[in-house]
């Protein structure tokens, strides 16, 4: 007679043969962006991201001004935008060119 | 225009610096 143990899975760790269905890594770098203005992108608020998508849709060299900013943004106030402008270029997002008034985006993919 | 590059130079470093 068989002596009783524990059959079920010996040496259940067999390292080499686990499927391990794995969620797609790195799925976020190359995806087809087509901004969605009030998603909350990457920890920015909504006003944020506008001024944000704005000033990297812009293709001008020397960047948009905030003058432009202004006119885009009808509903936000200056004083808003020039915070947000101050907030994106301290995480690096954008940076002012000719001027500090004309800014351009870092992150062109 | 040097400025600019500068600029964008330094942005860049604030940015991989303050995401690392």
């Amino acid at each position: 007679s068989k002596p009783h143990t524990m059959m079920g899975g010996g040496g259940s760790m067999n390292s080499s043969t686990m499927p391990m269905s794995r969620p797609g890594l790195g799925g976020t770098l190359g995806g087809s962006y087509s901004g969605a203005s009030s998603m909350a992108n990457n920890g920015l608020n909504p006003n944020q991201n506008q001024v944000l998508c704005l000033i990297k849709s812009c293709p001008e060299p020397q960047g948009i001004s905030i003058q432009e900013l202004k006119q885009r943004l009808s509903g936000m106030s200056m004083t808003i935008i020039r915070q947000v402008v101050d907030f994106l270029s301290n995480e690096g997002h954008i940076f002012s060119t000719i001027d500090e008034d004309h800014f351009r985006s870092t992150d062109q993919e | 225009l040097e400025r600019i590059a500068r600029n964008k130079a330094a942005a860049l470093e604030r940015l991989s610096s303050g995401r690392g």
